[in-house]
């Protein structure tokens, strides 16, 4: 682990007597590469590097009897303050139905998410309402007709051939006439260049005034987290993201490179492909991931 | 590459830069670091057009000089297997790769082996329909082994050219998963020993590191044969698979540049590591 990679640089530094600027070096080093491992993005971890050092200088790690530990503390304690210090809540309209809108890149997971918030919701005594959204995909509808029977929550659809934002207008209308208190928009996937399908979101957007537009992220996702949460967060103004797939082995440093490049609170994280699998997001317990 | 001539500090941290950003990761770019400085040392380059141009020749030692096609087998039946984790675009390629054989002339068939995934069974025959190909399949909830074995018991006596095998998505730490997986190459081994002939990973262009640990376990449980690297279209560069090629000596055979039937296309190496350094 990180902490033991530390530990390990200060008690070789120990005996070649005072620590001084030079030496602590080699910890920074350890520390940047960790969070590169990681797949934070570069610029993130650059940023990240210059104010650790200057804590680390200006806390004297160096005169310490635990210069591994302080400096470790410093770190955590750095990566917890980004990533925000507690879970997001769900923003639900005082006047249903409220609105949660799920975007982002191809198989991040978008389906399968708005079928476990609707889950959740319904759990929570909500009348939830899925609307499927994706025109594009072969059987995306029939996925998301599938996963709401699977929890019992109904399926609004019109079918592939109108555009989306008059299906979503549809499902308002729909939402509005039969007392739903949560309109969860699956959206296809689609790539953050792509100008036609970010037009549609934002098209979809004006439709539906969503309360939540979450962007779905890979929690394997490497270094163009940033890239493309920036251009759905510059276009759509999310308003928070799901992180999936968490249940795998991937460090997740995409998270704290969106949180820091955008701001956006992580709310949920996926962690299987059941649909009791979702969590809400502890902002401490990924930064322990990140950090290895 | 900047401004630097030689191999300052200032360079190494410009291909820090260039081998980070572009997914190569931590432990790809020690390595090449370190190929580099040998040979750089050794040849006393000094220009840095030619730092570019080692770097260039750096990877394509790693990554060969010409393609690595797909290896079918003449005049009898070859199985090609999908694996991956969750969403990497298997089921798409699989719909791709029998456009792709089907407008060369060859019977293809494909089989529905990913029995879990809500309309899973009914995504992939769309695609079946689209290309206009047998497609074996059954009840969604099903044994995959079980659809797998019909398939390439019915693929051999209807003598196909080609079976594409689709598998539910599953990630690399399920250890009940992998066992899955595992199940379904002994059942394909009891019909045609030497099958499947290829078992590609589908790898999405966007992952990070992680995609070497799914390469490695993937890999040492079921004996992968390449890679497909998808979702190429975006802005990713997928640098991982250098390191992936130095590690466990995979290669990409083909690339997935689109969500449409023709966009997929054969690895070109020097294409990539034109649009990786670019
Ligand atoms: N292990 C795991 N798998 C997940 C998780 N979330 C989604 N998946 C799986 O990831 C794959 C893709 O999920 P989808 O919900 O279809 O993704 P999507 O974003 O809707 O995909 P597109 O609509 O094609 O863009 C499926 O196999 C899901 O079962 C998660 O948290 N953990
Ligand atoms: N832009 C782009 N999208 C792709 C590409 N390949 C697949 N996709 C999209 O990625 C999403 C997931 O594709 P699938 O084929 O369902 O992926 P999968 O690996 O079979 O997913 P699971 O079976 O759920 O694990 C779909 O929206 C596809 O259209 C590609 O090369 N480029
Ligand atoms: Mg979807
Ligand atoms: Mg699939």
């Amino acid at each position: 682990s990180l902490s033991d990679k530390l530990q390990g640089i200060f008690e070789k530094l120990r005996g070649k007597g005072r620590l001084n600027e030079k030496n602590i070096q080699e910890a920074l080093k350890a520390i940047k590469m960790s969070l590169l491992e990681a797949d934070v993005n570069y610029k993130v971890v650059k940023d990240f590097m210059k104010a650790t050092k200057e804590k680390a200088l200006g806390q004297d790690v160096l005169k310490s009897l635990t210069p591994a530990q302080q400096l470790i503390k410093i770190v955590y304690d750095e990566l917890a303050r980004i990533m925000g210090e507690s879970a997001s809540e769900l923003i639900l309209n005082v006047n249903p139905p409220s609105v949660v809108m799920l975007v982002g890149l191809q198989g991040s997971g978008k389906t399968t998410h708005a079928a476990k918030l609707a889950k959740m919701l319904k759990k929570l005594g909500k009348k939830p309402l899925l609307v499927a959204g994706d025109i594009y995909r072969p059987a995306a509808v029939k996925q998301i007709q599938v996963l709401g029977e699977q929890i019992g929550v109904d399926v609004f659809s019109m079918g592939t051939k109108l555009s989306v934002p008059d299906i979503v207008k549809g499902a308002m209308a729909f939402a509005k006439d039969n007392e739903i208190d949560v309109v969860l928009v699956d959206t296809a996937g689609r790539l953050h260049i792509d100008d036609t399908l970010m037009v549609e979101l934002e098209d979809v957007k004006k439709v539906c005034t969503p309360d939540e537009i979450m962007l779905v992220v890979d929690a394997m996702t490497g270094q163009e987290a940033v890239t493309v949460a920036k251009e759905f967060d510059d276009r759509l103004d999310i308003t928070g993201l799901i992180l999936t797939k968490l249940d795998g082995d991937a460090r997740g440093g995409a998270a704290l490179s969106i949180k820091y490049v955008t701001g956006k609170p992580i709310k949920f994280i996926g962690v299987g492909e059941k649909l009791n699998a979702i969590e809400v997001f502890h902002p401490d317990r990924i930064a322990q991931r990140i950090l290895g | 590459v900047g401004k630097s001539h030689k191999i300052d500090d200032e360079f190494l941290e410009e291909l820090e830069e260039i081998l980070i950003t572009t997914d190569v990761g931590v432990k790809g770019m020690t390595n090449i670091l370190e190929h580099f400085q040998e040979i750089a040392e050794m040849e006393e380059i000094q220009d840095h057009r030619e730092l570019l141009d080692l770097l260039k020749e750096i990877f394509h030692v790693i990554l060969d000089d010409k393609p690595v096609p797909i290896k079918l087998n003449d005049g009898e039946l070859t199985v090609i297997m999908l694996v991956g984790v969750n969403g990497t675009g298997k089921t798409t390629t699989i719909g791709k790769l029998a456009k792709k054989y089907r407008d060369q002339g060859k019977s293809v068939m494909l089989a529905a082996g990913d029995t879990f995934r809500a309309a899973a069974i009914e995504q992939l025959t769309v695609w079946a329909n689209r290309v206009g190909c047998d497609i074996i399949k059954y009840e969604s909830g099903g044994d995959a082994a079980a659809v797998v074995f019909d398939a390439v018991t019915a693929a051999k006596a209807r003598k196909k050219d080609i079976l594409l095998i689709d598998t539910a998505g599953r990630l690399h730490t399920k250890v009940n998963l992998m066992e899955e997986l595992k199940k379904v190459r002994r059942v394909i081994k009891k019909v045609i020993p030497d099958a499947p002939h290829e078992t590609l990973l589908a790898l999405d262009a966007t992952t990070g590191q992680n995609a070497v640990n799914q390469a490695a376990v993937f890999h040492k449980e079921i004996d992968l044969t390449g890679l497909i690297l998808t979702k190429l279209d975006g802005t990713a560069k997928g640098g991982i698979v250098v390191a992936i090629k130095e590690e466990l000596k995979l290669p990409v055979k083909m690339i997935g540049v689109g969500e449409k039937v023709q966009d997929l296309h054969v690895f070109d190496p020097s294409e990539f590591i034109e649009a990786l350094l670019s």
